[in-house]
């Protein structure tokens, strides 16, 4: 479901230009669960933007269901990106002074072909899948970290995406929530719905099937999860 | 250094309360190395947010350095803050459109005994230290995560606070940058410094020498650590 070939991305800086991919090769085939791990500054978020059609590339290619994406123009880009794909973000992104449900409702919004009967009923689901049913009309600066981080989740949920990209879903979860929310993931995939994510936590990286290995933005290794 | 007397916060939100901290007792002597653990939700950050003089308690007193604090006005509140503490917030809150290097020097112009001479090299220092010295000018959106939350650890460290409060310091971190911020940590407490640090990881936690367990905004548990 999604190939890469030889994927770059410089950033430039007036003179000076950073190397964040470097030349990425990576097949994913429909249903698989991908750990994506590596040192800080590694590409693992600048994988993961590309990826999840956030952001296009400086050089290669990116087929998504057999679409050139790396190739669309604005809308269709942004299309795809809302139809087909979850994303989680290291840093939240959680809209401030709207509560956890609209902030959950928001994707459904988006969805055009409107699968989704009723938004509320969805987010209200989403949200008691990880654990905050009690939070509902909380704002993010009334939630803990570990809450906005589960809000974050719980909207890229919503729109039952075909893939989820989700980058370091459990970095402020203390274990027994990670657990929770590693279940939900495993579910989903069970499902039948492909799942790549980053984490730095070889825990969190056993519940996956392969792991990727970055390495100043290239992949040094990709290989089957074993001690699973 | 700090006594904290039966402290409680409750949240309103219209009708209803948040009880995030109901009754919390806890003495640290200088020079102690502390780790907090403890589910999403259960209130160590409105904890740490408490110990680091950026919120008032509901009911209950806090002495730090036998002051009274949560009796101290606006302006002798923030000057407690400013000199004697260096917060490392769960979600780094970083000036946007500033570079890493003058979001690390900015305590430094709240310094009025002017200890330190030169805020330029000491910020540069401080960045060094936890790996970003081929980053001091790139703005909060051109770092990565992990490379965000070590400019918080600079910004917290470069005023030489008395007492660092770090919550989930390590969050974004792989193993390895992880294991470079602890041993700043582990530096700073050989030379006396006192460090409070909450944590979700295990591994973390065994840096510390005491480890406190939140539950439901008590403290279920305060033990020496074991198995270093
Ligand atoms: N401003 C606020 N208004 C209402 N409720 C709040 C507010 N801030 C925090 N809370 C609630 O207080 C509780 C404790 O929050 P706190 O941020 O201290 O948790 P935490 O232990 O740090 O969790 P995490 O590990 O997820 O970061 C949470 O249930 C949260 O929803
Ligand atoms: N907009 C930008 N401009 C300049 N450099 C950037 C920009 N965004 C990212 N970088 C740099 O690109 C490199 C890769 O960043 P990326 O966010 O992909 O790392 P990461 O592997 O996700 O790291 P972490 O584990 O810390 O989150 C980093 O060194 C970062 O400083
Ligand atoms: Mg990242
Ligand atoms: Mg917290």
């Amino acid at each position: 479901v999604i190939e890469i070939k030889n994927l770059t991305r410089v950033f430039k800086m007036g003179d000076i230009a950073v190397h964040a991919l470097r030349g990425v090769n990576l097949n994913v085939d429909t249903g698989e669960f991908v750990a994506i791990m590596g040192a800080s500054g590694s590409g693992k978020s600048t994988l993961m933007n590309l990826l999840g059609c956030l952001d296009k590339p400086t050089s290669g290619e990116y087929f998504l269901d057999g679409i050139k994406v790396n190739e669309l123009n604005g809308n269709a880009f942004a299309t795809i990106r809302n139809e087909r794909i979850g994303f989680i973000f290291q840093t939240f992104n959680l809209l401030a002074r709207t509560s956890a449900l609209e902030n959950v409702m928001l994707p459904l919004f988006y969805d055009r072909r409107g699968r989704i009967k009723n938004p509320g009923a969805a987010a209200v689901e989403a949200l008691t899948r990880v654990g905050l049913s009690d939070r509902l009309e909380h704002e993010p600066s009334q939630l803990s970290g570990g809450q906005q981080q589960r809000v974050a989740i719980a909207r890229a949920l919503v729109n039952r995406p075909a893939i989820i990209l989700a980058d370091e879903p459990t970095g402020n979860l203390d274990s027994r929530t990670s657990v929770e929310v590693m279940s939900v993931f495993q579910n989903l995939n069970d499902q039948g719905i492909t799942i790549i994510l980053v984490t730095h936590e070889p825990d969190i990286a056993l519940y996956a099937r392969r792991v990727v290995e970055l390495r100043d933005g290239l992949i040094r290794r990709d290989s089957p999860v074993t001690g699973r």
